[in-house]
């Protein structure tokens, strides 16, 4: 007897939600680039029957980035997502999933994301910071200096960088440049460092051996350079906070 | 006249297809936006 078909699935019913939620979770566990996403928006959805209690499903998925680099250990509920004044980035997912008695697993995905058009900033915020390349020179500069200052001052490790996340120029009323990256513990002090950089290595690969850091430097009126790093694994809770708290919402997008 | 009568018939019937207070249910897709849309 030919199986019924499946019964279509809405974009906002339940069961399209679970699967949206499955798939973003495989996403981000994929990537070990950037930041990680969050659901916006399930753009549609298709329900093929396999048989009894096997349907493939496809979702198309509008992704927004959040603030958590994706090598943070804060789950992505508790990820906030960039505000479009922030020059949002915007990810579009295909998803396949099969779900099998009511299992539901990815199969394959193929993303593609990109920033807002800088049209869009500047027409909603004129005064709005834009995205820079990644290999802007300003940028490159800046993360540059606030690593160097960094390690320059710390007690902890000396620490490399592993990527650069994100960089914003303004130019109105100030000129600023604001940086984040991701960096790596390695095994010497800073002070050890000064001797012989060439010989720290990075630690194994270890979430609580990976950080990350925002930077900003102010070019005009003044120069002014502020930054501040946070390994995942050094978080030390304050007395009128929670460890767990602490532990699972780093600091990193604090300035100092 | 036949094709009033069936006019009135067909309007009838859909007063008893849908009851007071009737709410066309949303498209299927896409769905919500969650934060926002660019």
């Amino acid at each position: 007897v030919p199986a019924a078909p499946p019964a279509p699935l809405g974009c906002d019913d339940p069961e399209s939600e679970a699967a949206a939620e499955v798939a973003v979770n495989y996403i981000n566990g994929q990537s070990h680039h950037g930041y990680k996403f969050a659901l916006n928006r399930i753009e549609d959805v298709r329900v093929v029957s396999q048989g009894p209690n096997n349907d493939i499903i496809f979702l198309e998925l509008d992704l927004l980035e959040t603030k958590c680099p994706i090598l943070s250990p804060t789950p992505l509920a508790n990820c906030t997502v960039r505000s479009f004044a922030e020059h949002a980035v915007e990810g579009d997912c295909d998803v396949k999933l099969q779900r099998l008695d009511g299992v539901i697993s990815v199969l394959a995905s193929k993303c593609h994301s990109h920033a807002d058009s800088s049209e869009d900033i500047h027409r909603l915020c004129p005064d709005c910071p834009l995205l820079a390349s990644l290999n802007n020179t300003e940028v490159l500069e800046t993360v540059s200096a606030a690593l160097n200052d960094f390690n320059s001052k710390t007690t902890g490790p000396y620490l490399r960088l592993l990527e650069i996340g994100r960089g914003q120029i303004q130019y109105h009323p100030a000129h600023i440049i604001a940086v984040e990256f991701a960096v790596g513990a390695t095994n010497c002090s800073a002070e050890e460092a000064k001797v012989n950089v060439g010989a720290c290595q990075l630690l194994p690969e270890d979430q609580s051996n990976f950080g990350f850091c925002t930077g900003t430097m102010v070019k005009l009126p003044s120069q002014d350079l502020n930054v501040d790093c946070q390994l995942y694994g050094h978080q030390v809770p304050t007395p009128d906070t929670p460890l767990l708290s602490r532990v699972f919402q780093p600091t990193s997008q604090d300035t100092s | 006249p036949v094709a009033k009568r069936a006019v009135a018939e067909a309007a009838q019937h859909d007063k008893v297809a849908r009851p007071v207070g009737f709410v066309p249910l949303p498209p299927p897709c896409p769905g919500k936006i969650r934060h926002f849309d660019i």
